[in-house]
């Protein structure tokens, strides 16, 4: 009784009731191991560890938890061991069948037990037992989630084959994010990617893709499926190459009729943006070399900047910095008359204490929603347009609507730890 | 190690002779529902830290259970009893295997027919899918905490003894 007594008081720091009032882990980033006893004799053991690797960054990918391998620590400090075993194994209790039927089990404490007489498989095997799709199952388990008998949830409890396409659904998001919560966070920069494509006729089409940026990684969010891209986030230098790899402050898209030029800022600099070979201009066709610096790119613009947005109505760009708007005139190349002025004078809020009141993450115009957003810590605020005017004459021009919060408007962008970055 | 030629594996043997038992009968059907907890919730943790060197596999315990009987002659009480409790365990056994159809997407007959069985031979992950409540577990376990705690503080000679044996 009292080994009992040490052991779930030992267990009860590292879980705790969550809000929704179930058991779940009270700290946000875990430690897991592959046991060196455990190891499989049909994978090697680097295959072994990379299946894992990828079956816990699928968890990261929808919830606010991290999870890093940790081989030095004593092993009572690791939150979640793996191994394999047949029959009798790993001083485990549960005896394992022989091959078929039961092919892993979970406690948890965090241990995950795979019965190696079952024939697992890496990825995409076509045969044999995924055991990225087992580990993925058996680590819900450890996370606090039970059988699912939903068509499509990854905790079902009996194996079906493998589809092409193995990812998280929506309801098993949720029902991760019930016990731990959604992911939030800020972000330095969101923006909409425009690109042209030529059809099979000949065509031209504008296409565009949404980006959320934050420090070292960006994700790709697909609007239509209310997530990010599967596999996101990725490190900025793989899809950005030569912009500033911890981050940015800024995108902006100046997109006329007579211009049509990308820009990344950072700090004091700024970097023109080469779609056609995916990289930024050292020179450009106007002579100019990059970086450059802010103050002679756009003179009267004070930086740092906060962040920046491109307003193709009036062809300027507005520039965020502490409680200070500049609205910069790309025709003219220089700051709009009035200007800098206090954000509230620029963007009043609609409902009175309910502002931003300046330092500003990201400014964002959205082709999906057609508005503009504010965003700051874990909330944004939408600026009023044209439609909301006309609807409701008494809105006040470019007013911000009251706020709300960044993930429930825009779905699991989570972050991953940085050792999962790449696998 | 198990045997293969390929330099990939792909051709790994499985030792046949240590094979799942298949599930054919009503007798194994109820020892499947038993152990994911179809006929009665599972108490998954309290089996994680039975001791493992006094107690046989869980699965042993059930079919220890289901397989023995009594010996004691019946009186024609006993049989009535008897009787009962036969009609009892058959009836519970029946809603446990409808319960097992219904979550499975089966047609629920209440019958152990061929599409149950296939169900039931599938692969699958070893957790109960009915557990008793950890919440539960754990208040109970709380009160042994205490109960445990004075024990250590009337008899500090013989708990130290007893660490040192252990």
């Amino acid at each position: 009784k009292r080994h009992l007594a040490v052991l779930v008081s030992k267990n009860r720091r590292k879980r705790d009731l969550s809000g929704a009032g179930h058991m779940a882990f009270s700290k946000k980033m875990l430690k897991w191991r592959l046991m060196g006893e455990g190891y499989s004799s049909q994978l090697t053991v680097e295959e072994q560890r990379y299946i894992f690797r990828l079956a816990f960054r699928m968890w990261s990918e929808v919830s606010p938890l991290e999870f890093v391998e940790d081989i030095k620590s004593p092993l009572e400090d690791v939150d979640i061991r793996l191994g394999f075993g047949t029959g009798r194994h790993l001083g485990c209790n549960q005896k394992f069948d022989g091959t078929g039927q039961e092919f892993a089990h979970a406690w948890f404490l965090g241990d995950i037990h795979f019965d190696d007489d079952e024939h697992f498989t890496a990825p995409n095997a076509g045969s044999g037992i995924s055991l990225l799709k087992v580990a993925v199952h058996e680590i819900g388990h450890v996370l606090g989630l039970p059988h699912i008998y939903r068509p499509g949830s990854i905790m079902q409890p009996s194996y079906l084959p493998q589809e092409s396409a193995f990812e998280m659904d929506w309801m098993d998001r949720k029902a991760i994010q019930h016990l731990y919560g959604g992911c939030k966070g800020r972000f330095n920069t969101v923006f909409d990617w425009i690109r042209k494509e030529k059809t099979p006729y000949g065509e031209v089409v504008i296409r565009f893709n949404t980006y959320f940026m934050r420090d070292g990684w960006y994700w790709l969010y697909e609007n239509r499926n209310n997530r990010t891209r599967y596999g996101d986030p990725v490190a900025l230098q793989i899809g950005w190459h030569g912009i500033p790899v911890d981050g940015v402050d800024a995108y902006v898209h100046v997109w006329s009729r007579k211009r049509d030029a990308v820009y990344f800022f950072k700090g004091i600099q700024f970097w023109r943006y080469d779609n056609e070979n995916d990289r930024v201009f050292r020179k450009d066709s106007e002579g100019h070399h990059y970086p450059r610096l802010i103050s002679e790119g756009f003179p009267g613009v004070s930086s740092p900047i906060d962040t920046a947005f491109y307003d193709r109505r009036d062809s300027r760009i507005y520039f965020f910095k502490s409680t200070l708007v500049y609205a910069f005139d790309v025709e003219a190349n220089s700051l709009a008359r009035g200007f800098p002025k206090n954000i509230r004078d620029v963007f009043p809020p609609v409902v009175s204490g309910d502002h931003p009141d300046g330092n500003i993450d990201a400014a964002y115009f959205s082709y999906t929603h057609n508005a503009i957003f504010l965003l700051k810590g874990t909330r944004f605020w939408q600026v009023v347009g044209s439609r909301d005017r006309w609807r409701r004459p008494f809105l006040p021009r470019n007013g911000l609507l009251p706020y709300k919060e960044v993930d429930q408007h825009w779905f699991d962008i989570c972050s991953v730890h940085h050792t999962a970055l790449k696998l | 190690e198990k045997l293969f030629h390929n330099r990939d594996h792909s051709d790994v043997q499985t030792v046949n002779s240590h094979e799942a038992e298949v599930i054919t009968d009503q007798r194994t059907a109820e020892l499947f529902l038993s152990r994911y907890g179809f006929i009665k919730p599972v108490n998954w943790e309290e089996i994680r830290f039975e001791d493992i060197s006094s107690s046989g596999d869980f699965l042993d315990d059930l079919q220890a259970s289901i397989q023995e009987g009594t010996s004691v002659p019946h009186s024609r009480d006993s049989h009535n009893r008897d009787a009962y409790n036969s009609q009892t365990e058959n009836q519970a056994f029946i809603s446990a295997l409808k319960e097992f159809q219904r979550v499975s997407g089966l047609l629920v007959t209440g019958m152990f027919d061929e599409a149950t069985k296939v169900a039931m031979n599938r692969p699958r992950c070893g957790v109960p899918d009915k557990e008793i409540d950890l919440n539960t577990f754990e208040n109970s376990v709380d009160s042994n905490i205490e109960n445990t705690d004075s024990f250590n503080e009337t008899d500090s000679n013989n708990t130290s003894e007893a660490v040192q044996r252990r």
